[in-house]
């Protein structure tokens, strides 16, 4: 037996917003810590890992490990019909082919349940090492959206460079380059709007536009996002999702033949 | 002409 409840649903929503159109098959996994996933996209070059922990629901019931296949696609058509102020709750049974999604408006008076059958889905668990990054910047999530969607209207790539003197976002493409460098700065009124830079060793990565343009779906979930590099592995790009999670987005560099 | 990686190339199935 599952019983998931989620004061805030509205960071369901956007969790499955964020995700539905980088995967569209996962299995969530449901443990005593919390509620997960793992999924990478078909051409097995971006990956998402979501995190919600149990202290982070109002009520958390998961009896045994669950992992529910859900299509993201059909979820998400179900989270649509839930108002942005509702409360979800999340309940299954164990070996059950069905999960439930109930959702109660604030003030009660209107109560509904979405029941969506559930599949098989064979997944590719990646074991994740623990990595020292290079350099991890710490920047406005508005604002790497920004960057994201700027340059992919100039190139398919961007090179991120990390160094002392910030962080460099370049393109190229038919048309021209373009080339944006954000400097630390510090703000000393709101942290959110701060760019902070970590740097062990330079680093310069290079990655395909169109899935960090994905990622930025999860802008709405924080007001901040976390790039962690090193030389030839894949970026992680990190938002938190308030009290109670994470969701990061693995993405493999384009490597020089 | 940069090509792009796998992530099965940098991660190991669990």
């Amino acid at each position: 037996m599952l019983e998931l409840r989620l004061v805030q649903g509205s960071l369901l929503k956007k969790v499955l917003d964020a995700i539905k159109d980088l995967v569209t098959d996962a299995n969530f996994d449901c443990s005593e810590s919390g509620f997960s996933l793992q999924a990478m996209d078909s051409s097995h070059v971006a990956l998402v890992a979501l995190l919600l922990r149990s202290d982070g629901f109002e009520h958390y019931r998961c009896d045994r490990n669950l992992s529910m296949g859900m299509n993201l696609t059909n979820m998400s058509k179900m989270l649509k019909c839930a108002g942005n102020d509702d409360i979800i709750t999340i309940k299954a049974d164990d070996g059950g082919d069905s999960v439930t999604f109930m959702f109660e408006s604030p003030s009660q008076d209107k109560v509904s349940d979405f029941e969506m059958k559930l599949m098989d889905i064979d997944s590719e668990h990646l074991g994740i090492p623990e990595t020292e990054y290079h350099a991890i910047v710490k920047m406005p999530s508005a604002e790497f959206a920004r960057i994201c969607r700027d340059l992919s209207t100039i190139g398919d790539t961007v090179v991120i460079s990390v160094s002392k003197d910030g962080v460099k976002f370049s393109t190229s493409g038919d048309i021209g380059s373009a080339n944006v460098v954000c400097r630390q700065n510090n703000s000393v009124d709101n942290k959110d709007n701060e760019t902070v830079i970590e740097m062990n060793e330079p680093v310069s990565l290079t990655f395909a536009l169109r899935y960090l343009n994905s990622f930025t779906k999860a802008t709405t979930l924080s007001n901040t996002v976390t790039l962690s590099m090193s030389k030839e592995l894949p970026v992680v790009v990190e938002y938190k999702i308030a009290e109670i999670g994470h969701i990061r987005f693995y993405l493999a560099p384009k490597i020089e033949d | 002409k940069a090509k792009q990686s796998s992530l099965f190339t940098f991660f190991k199935k669990a």
